[in-house]
């Protein structure tokens, strides 16, 4: 089946999400 | 220390998979058998999405600043960090062992491509485990079979990638079985 897949960039983006606080 | 899955929050970015920390230190002056190594061992956090992961990550020690003889592990919802668990049983790791000071950077790495996914071993992937010690600190990832060589290769493979390790590093592969037999890690 499709897997969901983020490179290292895009994990390290949504830290600084308000969500990820 | 019962795992209990957790779902994604609203409009935050899903895991493949559930994911549990889990924190261990080994009491000063003595040896472990197996059952006190499993008592010491304790879920800190569960997460599921990209958001949730950071939320527990960001409020942990960092792995260079860790002391004592310390553990922490990231591994899938309902796999145990220990070689018994049947996820483990016919398992093994890829461990990398590293000079003082390097570790906070080559954990992160790993668990950032271990959550995304980077891989590519379809479910062969169990967890990944960070090991503070005396002289050095230790960095592993474990898969489900350890007979399995175009697996064990692409995760070293990835694992060279997405460290960006100095020349010299040494890594080696160890069977669950083999630690089983000689009741020691690395």
């Amino acid at each position: 089946g499709t897997r969901i897949i983020y490179d290292r960039s895009f994990l390290l983006k949504c830290r600084s999400s308000p969500m990820a606080n | 220390c019962t795992f209990e899955d957790v779902e994604p929050g609203a409009g935050e970015h899903p895991l493949q998979y559930t994911y549990c920390f889990w924190y261990s230190k080994k009491p000063p002056g003595r040896n472990q058998d197996a059952s006190s190594f499993e008592k010491n061992m304790k879920i800190i956090g569960t997460f599921r999405s990209v958001e949730q992961f950071w939320r527990i990550y960001s409020h942990m020690i960092r792995a260079n600043d860790l002391t004592g003889h310390s553990d922490v592990h990231v591994f899938k919802g309902g796999i145990k960090p220990l070689w018994e668990d049947k996820a483990n049983r016919l398992g093994g790791k890829w461990i990398v062992r590293l000079r003082k000071g390097l570790v906070a950077r080559c954990w992160e790495n790993l668990i950032l491509a271990m959550l995304g996914e980077q891989f590519m071993v379809g479910d062969e992937v169990c967890g990944a485990v960070v090991s503070i010690r005396f002289q050095e600190d230790i960095i592993s990832i474990w898969n489900r079979s350890a007979n399995e060589s175009q697996v064990t290769s692409r995760i070293r493979d990835t694992l060279c990638r997405v460290l960006n390790l100095p020349p010299n590093t040494v890594m080696e592969y160890k069977t669950h079985n083999e630690s089983l037999k000689d009741r020691s890690s690395f």
